[in-house]
């Protein structure tokens, strides 16, 4: 079975589309095991 | 011609004798007795000859995805042939099976023989072996307290299930489509239900200037329509908000509960009757739309970053999709005909614009078999 996620989350992208710091940030890479509980992002409130 | 003719007489020989079934030796129950055993050792061989073709191209995968070469939509013959089993049928089949009491006594073996062959860690399990009446109770066993911590930073997302991430990202110029495998993708939209809560557009983002996520002219990816406009205006417009994804894939070893991947309020309900095929690496590699074709529940709603859904997809094994916070929903049901056009069956949770509050951590639902 598989489970999908969409989310919205903050993205600091400016109109010139460089990210920055408060950029939501996935903490997995693609392959990873994950267990429920674990962090999959962070964000950083500026 | 001769030995034939032998065959011929010794046949009618046994015919006159009216057929005893002593032995004798007469060559017709010679031929029979070989029978059983020569159909059984070509069962094997042509097993073992399946296994091993099997390990072959896993290896050939294995070597490819070495090399840093990865592996492309391609469908095959075993997809097409999927495609024509009746698997919601056999789906519940294995429910029934898997639903059968087995004796207390054999109940560590048997569970433990599933934990050998799927790595399950039996060590986790809520109750002793013994209490879990059938390998489907055993399936949505919890698990000890503090076997899953739940990270504590509130500027973080948690995964709501165990399992392994098959793809992740953030939906920018990617127009709301995520990719199955390389070389095919499905829409957001297709996963979700067209009439989704989702806000296509990143907000904060001027529509007319940039390319929106989704092409204006295309209607289909902007309509936001809600059950009550009301719902609507419970997705506040802030500013700086950007789509994310993430595919999570559960191994039939795996711990199956679903739990809430952060605080939010589930809104809306959505269960699409589906197929139900397998959903395992090769079946993401050769059958197109695999998680918009399967029997699949969707919750949708808000967080306190914006929009949030969590869509649970079915597999063949595994076709029952159970919500804590709605019993009485079924999945996997009996159905004379099953369309793929068919729309989703749809429930908008009360109290409308705030639905049910769902805690970070908490169980949500749970897969089962059949």
């Amino acid at each position: 079975s598989t489970v999908v996620l969409v989310f919205q989350a903050p993205t600091g992208n400016s109109p010139d589309g460089s990210s920055s710091s408060s950029d939501y940030r996935f903490c997995v890479k693609q392959g990873d095991r994950v267990r429920v509980g674990q962090a999959l992002g962070r964000w950083k409130e500026e | 011609s001769s030995s034939i003719n032998n065959i011929r007489s010794n046949r009618r020989t046994f015919s006159s004798l009216g057929g005893g079934s002593g032995g004798g030796g007469t060559g017709d129950s010679n031929g029979n007795a070989f029978l059983l055993p020569g159909a059984t050792v070509a069962t094997i061989l042509m097993l073992g000859a399946l296994h091993g073709r099997r390990l072959y191209e896993d290896k050939k995968i294995e070597e490819k995805r070495e090399r840093g070469i990865e592996l492309e939509f391609h469908q095959d013959v075993k997809a097409s042939f999927l495609g024509i089993l009746p698997l919601r049928s056999i789906s519940r089949a294995w429910g029934s099976l898997t639903s059968v009491e087995i004796p207390v006594w054999m109940r560590p073996f048997v569970y433990k023989a599933w934990s050998r062959a799927f790595h399950s860690n039996l060590e986790e399990a809520k109750l002793p072996l013994e209490e879990y009446a059938s390998l489907r109770d055993f399936f949505v066993r919890s698990l000890k307290e503090g076997c899953r911590p739940i990270d504590p930073d509130p500027r973080c997302l948690v995964s709501p299930v165990d399992g392994t991430v098959l793809r992740f990202g953030e939906l920018k110029e990617s127009r709301g489509m995520i990719e199955q495998v390389k070389g095919h993708s499905y829409s957001v939209p297709a996963l979700l239900g067209t009439n989704s809560l989702l806000p296509m557009v990143p907000e904060g983002k001027d529509e007319s200037g940039e390319e929106a996520v989704g092409d204006k002219g295309d209607k289909s990816w902007l309509r936001v329509s809600l059950a009550s406009p009301k719902l609507r205006g419970s997705i506040s417009a802030s500013p700086m908000k950007g789509l994310y994804y993430c595919v999570i894939y559960l191994r039939p070893g795996d711990y199956h509960r679903i739990h809430s991947p952060a605080d939010w309020n589930a809104l809306v309900r959505r269960h699409f009757a589906g197929r139900l095929f397998p959903v395992n690496e090769r079946a993401t590699r050769t059958i197109k739309n695999l998680y918009v074709e399967n029997e699949r529940v969707v919750l949708e709603g808000i967080w306190k970053q914006g929009f949030m859904a969590l869509a649970a997809v079915g597999a063949t094994n595994i076709g029952s999709i159970q919500l804590f916070i709605e019993p009485e929903l079924r999945t996997n049901k009996p159905k004379k005909k099953l369309f793929p056009t068919e729309p989703p069956e749809e429930r908008v949770y009360d109290p409308q614009g705030q639905g049910v509050k769902l805690e970070k951590g908490k169980e949500v639902g749970v897969f089962n078999m059949g």
